[in-house]
């Protein structure tokens, strides 16, 4: 069972660093480890994947690298 | 560790991929 304290990986939490600054797929994963979660590795890419579905960001390259971010 | 993490970056990408 989570605590308060564990990190959750919600819309809003991707959200925020979305809005931040341009991240990676690992980038984000980096975020959201699962032993800050408690989610298993299954359930963190299913989550994200439709996280990053719903939020539809924006993309681009930053050193060949795809990079997602939002703009507010 | 690092392998888990460029796996589960993999997968993400493909479940993207559909999608994108």
């Amino acid at each position: 069972t989570p605590s308060a304290s564990d990190v959750l990986l919600t819309e809003d939490a991707v959200r925020r660093y979305l809005i931040r600054k341009p991240m990676t797929t690992k980038d984000l994963l980096k975020k959201f480890q699962t032993k800050r979660t408690g989610l298993s590795s299954e359930q963190t890419v299913n989550v994200l994947a439709q996280i990053l579905k719903r939020l539809n960001p924006e993309r681009k390259n930053i050193n060949d690298k795809m990079h997602f971010y939002l703009t507010e | 560790s690092s392998s888990e993490a460029d796996e589960m970056a993999a997968a993400l990408e493909a479940e993207l991929n559909d999608f994108m």
